[in-house]
């Protein structure tokens, strides 16, 4: 579907991309980790985009299995949701995947 | 209003109280940290209360001036959202307050 297209193409296109919702903590706990480690994420707000939030969010879950958010990405790979991430970060695997993104 | 003295009523009559959201990880982690205490709060899911849900939420920003899930009451005292019963439950205060309450 386009839709799909799309989404396979941001993450493409973006070495970080955070999709997250507005009112959410823990999409909220992911965006200011990458804050403080100097990243600045592609961040796409699934509760901003009207009727496409679920449509995206569906597209989301058929790419990666993942139908919650935040739903993280680094070069073009599906990392996963907060804790997946936070997971990384505390064993150091975080910032050697963003090098390898060429983001750090 | 006569939903403002619903909310009153039910957390004068339920030791512990958690207003939260199914979705929700942050309400989740407060859901499964009483559970892991051994403490049965009555849990008011706001989003499965139709369009009552956010009156019920406004009602509590009136009433606590938190606006956010999950909150949380003991004893009819307001505690707080996720992070503010973690810490207390990290500073040991947090059973004290269930016991004040003869919930554990
Ligand atoms: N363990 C996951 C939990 C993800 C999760 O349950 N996310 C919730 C929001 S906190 C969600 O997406 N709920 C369904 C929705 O909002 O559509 C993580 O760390 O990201
Ligand atoms: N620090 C607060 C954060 C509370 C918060 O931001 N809650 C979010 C959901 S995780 C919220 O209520 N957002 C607005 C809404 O869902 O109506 C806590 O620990 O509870
Ligand atoms: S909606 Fe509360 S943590 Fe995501």
């Amino acid at each position: 579907s386009r839709l799909e297209e799309n989404v396979k193409k941001t993450v493409a296109d973006n070495p970080v991309v955070v999709y997250s919702k507005t009112w959410c903590s823990y999409s909220a706990e992911v965006k200011s980790l990458f804050k403080r480690l100097g990243v600045n994420p592609l961040v796409i707000e699934l509760d901003e985009l009207g009727p496409q939030g679920p449509q995206v969010q569906k597209v989301l879950e058929r790419l990666t299995g993942q139908h919650t958010v935040p739903n993280v990405f680094i070069g073009g790979k599906h990392i996963g949701g907060c804790t997946d991430t936070v997971k990384l970060y505390r064993k150091g695997e975080l910032e050697t995947l963003l090098s390898e993104a060429n983001v750090k």
